[in-house]
């Protein structure tokens, strides 16, 4: 039942690049997918980090953040805090 | 910039490894840059180093060079199209620690002289990570993650927030990743200060840099009509021409509201008629505003005694004063029937005293692991002029523009040991990030902090010291599997371990029972119970890169009333790379709650000084 408003903007850290041949992106949409229930997560992913370590930054509600949370691949989910110049 | 560097010790004449620095690549995570100013001017540069595998993504109108090889933007909001920088920031840290000379610089006649970065043959990688809205994490671990994959040999952040823990901290996070690839990230400790435990850059990792003042200091006299001279602090461009005008004191003429309000100039609370083509005087800082718009002709505002010698833009005649020299003006006011006074244009003088820890400078210890020291430098970062962004204004209130602009923040004092690190790696291309690391701290100058009394939570290991970083002697060198450990003995699972390396790293029951005091950090600290005898042991091993045979003594400074002992006291090399370990006691008797005990350990071999500090703190 959430709604659009429900959902904030986290970072799903996944630590390294894995060994091998991945598309990070795939899999990145499909963890997503997981948990979040029907519909497309297209307009959910924010941005995939693949290229010197491993994660992605998606819209999610409080219930989904706990379920990636959960997930034995996910390092730590936390909300993108704005930093400041100093 | 035009003062800071020579402060420093890294003069113009300095010893240098062009070839090398050429190849050099300083990225920079900011609020991007301005690419035609002089101070990224790529005359006389080749090619970008073959190592680079970054890109030109600047947006629309924006050109890169053979100094300034690589851009990118990102926004959260998708509001930014550009790494164009229209905040003035990037442009100064940038610059700050790569740029070109560019002569005559000055910021309306003020600080003239040859602007210029430390490492001015090196290249320029921006990624524009902060907008006018701040840098969100999103954006922060999106510049990391192309930053390290480009191939910049270092990263200069200029940003950050409260103290997070290390998993759910973008810059801790970034900066693992970074150090994992060889490259240093270098971060403002932050401008909270100077209440302790301040400090939001705090990961072992990384390198977090405290601001300091320099010997240039603007001061902005006030000439009374009894020809008394009051030393004022601001950095105002504007002269009244040798004349004096009436003084007033801003809560004599109050506009139409509160009166409490009028007492501090705040608001629209001056009467214009009784302010017009007078100087006000005022409590508060708003004044200068609240003056300018009453009609007045200058302003001379309260400041905080504790804040120190940090100007500030001003944009039209203004001058800030201490609590015991606005008295001063108040009894000369209240002395005479016609007070008059003149505000003349800032000049700079010689400051004896400095380098000082900024007031603002956030201080440790270090809230999240307290067994590493934080920050861990101090270089320049109060009054540093440097290019800035034309269509940038100079401050939220000040709307003029200028090519180059004086600030303050520990976001000026970070590119400083950006400049630094990429000079020590244009000597040492191949040490490792903890090892350049060590070599700052351990030759870096021994400070005071004669304003707060937080020693080494002010100022880190002291003072950088460029020339001394490029002969260390020893280093303290650390690599991921000792910050594994770290984690490890701080409850990190295996599990986490596993995924944050990518190896198959497991805690070991040791590394469970470790403390994280003896990773092999360049400084020591720990905190102790207040009226209780204590014991603290720290072990540390150091590497020799000084000379071949070399036997080093150590030298204990404490003016603190603790025993500290050191085994060996005599470490002997036969050859380069050698590794010799140590460890040190520290006891005492037992001290007051929130005593900061502050001393040293240095290892000299006759040529080289190693100098690391040791700072305790009691808790209750």
């Amino acid at each position: 039942g959430a709604t659009e408003e429900d959902r904030k903007v986290y970072i799903v850290y996944l630590g390294s690049l894995p060994q091998g041949e991945y598309s990070l992106s795939s899999l990145h949409q499909n963890m997503l997918q997981e948990v979040v229930d029907g519909g497309s997560v297209e307009n959910l992913m924010v941005r995939s980090y693949k290229r010197s370590f491993n994660g992605f930054a998606a819209k999610l509600t409080e219930n989904e953040m706990q379920k990636l949370a959960t997930k034995k691949e996910v390092v730590s989910v936390f909300p993108s805090r704005t930093l400041q110049l100093q | 910039t035009t003062n800071s560097w020579d402060f420093i010790g890294l003069k113009e004449s300095v010893k240098r490894n062009p070839s090398v620095e050429s190849d050099v690549i300083v990225g920079v995570l900011d609020s991007g840059i301005w690419p035609e100013s002089e101070s990224f001017s790529d005359e006389g540069f080749g090619p970008a180093p073959k190592k680079w595998k970054g890109v030109c993504k600047g947006g629309r109108n924006f050109t890169c060079n053979k100094k300034l090889i690589g851009a990118r933007f990102y926004s959260l909001n998708e509001l930014e199209e550009t790494a164009r920088d229209t905040n003035g920031h990037g442009t100064h840290t940038a610059s700050t620690a790569a740029g070109i000379d560019a002569k005559d610089a000055n910021f309306f006649g003020l600080g003239k002289g040859t602007a210029r970065g430390a490492v001015p043959s090196s290249r320029i990688a921006v990624y524009k990570v902060c907008s006018e809205f701040g840098c969100s994490g999103v954006d922060i671990l999106a510049g990391f993650d192309d930053a390290i994959a480009d191939g910049v040999d270092l990263l200069s952040l200029s940003l950050g927030g409260d103290p997070t823990d290390f998993s759910q901290d973008p810059v801790s996070i970034g900066s693992f990743h970074a150090m994992a690839k060889g490259i240093l990230t270098l971060n403002a400790a932050g401008n909270s200060g100077p209440d302790p435990g301040t400090t939001g850059s705090v990961a072992p990792w990384l390198m977090s840099v405290a601001a300091t003042t320099t010997d240039r200091l603007f001061v902005d006299r006030i000439v009374l009509g009894n020809e008394k001279d009051v030393m004022g602090f601001s950095i105002n461009g504007f002269s009244l021409n040798g004349e004096k005008f009436p003084l007033v004191v801003g809560n004599d003429v109050p506009g139409d509201c509160a009166q409490s309000d009028s007492l501090k100039c705040s608001g629209s609370c001056l009467n214009s008629s009784a302010v017009e083509g007078k100087i006000v005087l005022c409590e508060l800082s708003e004044g200068t505003i609240a003056a300018r718009q009453a009609g007045a002709v200058g302003s001379i505002i309260l400041k905080d005694t504790v804040s120190g010698p940090v100007s500030f833009v001003v944009s039209w005649p203004s001058s800030s004063v201490t609590s015991k020299d606005y008295h001063r003006i108040i009894s000369y006011i209240n002395s005479t029937k016609n007070p008059q006074a003149e505000i003349l244009k800032t000049e700079s003088i010689k400051d004896s005293d400095a380098p000082v820890v900024a007031f603002f400078s956030s201080r440790g210890p270090n809230t999240i692991l307290p067994e590493i020291l934080k920050p861990d430098i101090s270089a320049p970062g109060v009054n540093i002029l440097a290019a800035y962004s034309p269509i940038a204004s100079l401050t939220r209130e000040d709307k003029r523009h200028a090519k180059f602009n004086i600030i303050s923040g520990t976001s000026m004092a970070c590119p400083h040991v950006a400049g630094v690190v990429a000079y020590v790696k244009t000597f040492h291309p191949t040490w490792s990030p903890s090892a350049i690391k060590s070599a700052i701290m351990t030759t870096a100058r021994p400070m005071n902090d004669s304003i707060t009394s937080q020693a080494e939570f002010a100022y880190g290991s002291g003072f950088v010291d460029p020339t001394n970083a490029l002969n260390p002697g020893l280093v303290y060198e650390t690599f991921e599997e000792d910050y594994i450990r770290m984690l490890c003995s701080i409850g990190y699972s295996s599990e986490k371990l596993r995924r944050l390396t990518g190896n198959n790293n497991t805690c070991l029951e040791a590394s469970k029972k470790a403390s994280p005091k003896d990773l092999n950090y360049p400084s020591m600290t720990s905190e102790v119970s207040a009226g209780t005898p204590f014991t603290i042991n720290f072990h540390r091993t150091v590497t020799n890169v000084g000379l071949p045979n070399s036997t080093y003594e150590v030298h204990v400074f404490s003016n603190s009333g603790v025993r500290i002992n050191t085994v060996p006291k005599v470490l002997s090399f036969k050859s380069l790379n050698e590794k010799k370990s140590f460890d040190v006691t520290v006891t005492s008797n037992g001290v007051a709650a929130n005593t900061i005990l502050s001393a040293s350990v240095v290892w000299s071999d006759g040529k080289h000084r190693v100098r690391s500090p040791i700072a305790l703190i009691a808790k209750e």
